[in-house]
């Protein structure tokens, strides 16, 4: 479901120039759970956004669900994207001016989800992510960890095929971590695919395949090991 | 050098009503090492950001280094902690159109030190957290752990008498984990004292005393049962 061949990523604004991905060959399967670790700067996030499609490589070859990325026009990513893909950033990147649940409607809103489904599924979500009570805070009146919570709510909200979640709990004691650890796994039962970056070795430990990114390449890989 | 007494801390934004913290006595001797724990939403970061006076308390006293907070106008306010006291925050606060030498640069140039110590001072720290070869990094030109790694050396640029820090290794691998727990033992011994918030048992493990919030109360703390 996801393929890449020979990935690069090169960010040059002038001044700095840095090769934060230099050659990247990775293929998840469909239901695979894979954790990808690695030192802070490694490169994982900047995967992760080339994964998400919201960034584009600087070479090598990358298909998602089947299709060649760079095909797509920005209408048909985004489309796929949406219905496919949810995705939990580093740093939340919730709507600061709505509350956390007007945050995990917006989905299903683009997705043509009607109002009752919509908002059922957006109260559902964030009961189970232990924030029934605090549906109507914004983000500003939220703590890092129930930011967090909302993210992962928000990425669950079209019940995707594919799960991104890029350090999900690092804000999260160990209590939030695992209830979090359970929504992963139960969408991992249903036949879902996750490719989750954490620094957390419980969590890399719990999937099925560890990646691990060094400089900006793949310097371990279990697939490979098995 | 902090002194809380029957501390309370309402948020009431007229929709939502939140007694976040709901009478904390707390008090931190001058060469302290403590840690802060807690569930996500317990009251941490609020009662950090009481202590590094950047917001006042609904009720309560509170005194640090000596000086009843409530007494001090906004620039002496500002003055003791620019001088004093060193902050993490949670979400690193860094001002993103500088780079990171700038942002470490800044509380230096409040603080009146001399254009060739800044600019050693801002160096060497970065130097230590790892980040020598990203001085001219934009915030967005880098990685979540690196922000994070700035916001660090930042908040040690004035060599503070008390460093407060919201989670300071959550977006961290273990290994730059490790050398920010150096710097911070580093500090303590130099006589230094430390609260720092944090869901990782590792770095608790390493303070002198363990503080654990819940429902904005202090349930446990090793001080009383030593
Ligand atoms: N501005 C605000 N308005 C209303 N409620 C708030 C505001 N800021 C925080 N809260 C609420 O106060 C409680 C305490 O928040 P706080 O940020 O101190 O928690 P925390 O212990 O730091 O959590 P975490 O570990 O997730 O960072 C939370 O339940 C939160 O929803
Ligand atoms: N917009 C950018 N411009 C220039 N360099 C960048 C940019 N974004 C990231 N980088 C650099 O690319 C490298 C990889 O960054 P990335 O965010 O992918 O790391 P990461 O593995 O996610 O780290 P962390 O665990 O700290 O989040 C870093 O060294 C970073 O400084
Ligand atoms: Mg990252
Ligand atoms: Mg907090």
């Amino acid at each position: 479901i996801i393929h890449m061949d020979g990935i690069t990523k090169v960010y040059d604004t002038g001044k700095v120039k840095v090769e934060a991905l230099r050659g990247i060959d990775l293929s998840v399967q469909k239901g695979e759970f894979v954790a990808i670790v690695g030192p802070s700067g490694s490169g994982k996030s900047t995967l992760m956004n080339l994964i998400g499609c919201l960034d584009t490589p600087t070479g090598g070859q990358f298909d998602l669900a089947g299709e060649a990325v760079a095909g797509l026009d920005r209408d048909q990513l985004a489309d796929v994207r949406n219905r496919r893909v949810g995705f939990i950033f580093q740093n939340f990147n919730l709507l600061p001016q709505i509350s956390a649940f007007e945050n995990v409607e917006m989905p299903m809103l683009f997705g043509g989800v009607s109002k009752r489904e919509r908002r059922e599924r957006a109260c559902e979500l964030l009961e189970r992510v232990g924030l029934g009570n605090r549906m109507d805070h914004k983000p500003t009146e939220l703590s890092g960890g129930q930011m967090q919570r909302v993210a992962i709510a928000r990425a669950l909200a079209m019940n995707p095929d594919i799960l991104l979640a890029d350090e999900p709990t690092g804000n999260l004691d160990s209590a939030s971590g695992g209830d979090i650890m359970t929504l992963f796994k139960n969408l991992w039962e249903q036949g879902g695919t996750l490719v989750v970056v954490t620094h957390d070795m419980a969590l890399a430990n719990r999937a099925g395949r560890v990646v691990e990114i060094r400089d900006g390449l793949i310097v371990r890989d279990t697939a490979n090991a098995a």
